[in-house]
């Protein structure tokens, strides 16, 4: 069985889709098989790893309108043993438009349930907010991973994140944890990053990890050529950043 | 008659708050009377002046909601001239408690109706989406500010986003017109920051305001302090940024 992991905070550009994306290509390198899954209308995943939009493919607007099944809407990325399940801008709509339907929150839930015997790990990169398309992510997730830049503003929102994680966990998915704190964007010259930080550790103890995702140019660079940090410069500070942590992952999973 | 400025762009983390906050300031400084209207739920606006969540205070959602009148709600903020409509975490349930309202999309147009006659700029902050919020926030205003991070990411949505507007142009707010994109973090040093800036002036010509916001650390400080950058650092470049967008601004609508 799978696991499946949603990349979750409701602070815009935290990191999110960065995270989604690399952490997906650095455990499909060490030979996981991994399904990304776009649930932000934005599409920044999908582009990302060089999929764009086109009517003609399917993409989980399609699941969550019962149009497709799943399957037919994953696409193979460049990368090997990363595959993707696209996202789409109707998606904008599915608040909207399931707001009659019973157990709305479950959708994505059913609609991934048929691919759980193929792969390691399934990744949910979540838009930046607490509505439908997030809730669903969180109702569909053995654990969150909650990626954290180091600034006020974002320390600000975790409160809140914490307190509908746990809100889901009561009515949702009893099995739901945190897997973990990723303190992004990190600035070791900046007195800011270090006072976030200390915050956060103060507060999450072992639930930070070890691993800090360094500001590094080339990560904002890798997705105009639709590239992952692995395939567009494997030795920079941020690929070496997100294969740790997937050894990070993977070492704390074991433990379980 | 206030002029209504909505500052949007459904891409996360771009500088729509840090941009709300200090443009306000930096007006109030030149002795407009200024509203900052905090139509975000995550309330960044609000803290960014100093203004902490508290229910004895009345915010934005009691005005949705009608338990209260817009008056009521509004707060002075340290900064003289300068003053909020505070937001609160329960906004995050306003899309689907108003489904079934009739011209859902005009109540924060309605909203604001009353206090036009106090004041030279209205502010209003939007969410990191394109659901009611921001919606309301583009039907409420004369004009849209899109703050625009010089990265590939935010490059990506800004398609959409000029679609969304031309779309409420056309069916809810006839006025409608963009006021302006303004360039954030920008980083002399960085090749991506040129390659997005020469894309979006290739686009939207005149459209983008001559001053553009450099990355400085104090802004991302100030708002920790509960102070806008005015108030935390005046001789620092984003204050002497934000001053300027303040004047050019002021100099566009006179060209009016
Ligand atoms: N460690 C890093 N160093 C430098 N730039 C980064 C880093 N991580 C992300 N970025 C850049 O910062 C911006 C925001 O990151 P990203 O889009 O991944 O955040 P997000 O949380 O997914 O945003 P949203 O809330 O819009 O979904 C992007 O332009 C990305 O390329
Ligand atoms: N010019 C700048 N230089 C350095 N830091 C900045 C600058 N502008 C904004 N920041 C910081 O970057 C982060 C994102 O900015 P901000 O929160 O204003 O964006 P936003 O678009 O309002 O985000 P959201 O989509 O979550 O509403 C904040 O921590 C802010 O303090
Ligand atoms: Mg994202
Ligand atoms: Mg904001």
């Amino acid at each position: 069985k799978a696991k499946v992991i949603a990349v979750a905070n409701q602070k815009g550009g935290v990191g999110k889709t960065t995270t989604s994306l690399n952490l997906a290509a650095a455990l499909a390198a060490k030979g996981k098989k991994v399904l990304l899954v776009d649930s932000d209308p934005q599409g920044n995943a999908s582009s990302g790893v060089g999929v764009f939009k086109s009517d003609e493919n399917g993409h989980l607007y399609h699941c969550y309108m019962n149009n497709r099944d799943t399957e037919s809407c994953i696409l193979e990325t460049r990368s090997k043993k990363l595959s993707i399940l696209p996202s789409s801008i109707d998606l904008v709509g599915v608040e909207i438009e399931l707001i009659s339907l019973k157990e709305r929150e479950k959708k994505l839930k059913r609609i991934l349930r048929p691919t759980h015997g193929h792969y390691h790990y399934i990744i949910i990169d979540c838009p930046p907010s607490l509505g439908l398309l997030t809730i669903n992510g969180l109702t569909a997730a053995d654990s969150v991973l909650i990626p954290l830049q180091c600034e006020y503003f974002a320390l600000e929102g975790l409160a809140q994140l914490v307190e509908t994680i746990r809100k889901v966990k009561r009515t949702l998915n009893r099995g739901l944890y945190i897997e973990g704190l990723l303190l992004t964007m990190y600035d070791r010259r900046n007195r800011l990053t270090h006072q976030v930080a200390t915050e956060v550790k103060k507060h999450f103890g072992a639930q930070v990890y070890n691993t800090v995702i360094p500001r590094n140019v080339r990560l904002s660079e890798s997705p105009s050529y639709g590239k992952t940090i692995l395939e567009y410069d494997r030795k920079c500070p941020g690929a070496k950043a997100y294969i740790k942590l997937g050894n990070e992952l993977l070492r704390r999973s074991k433990e379980e």
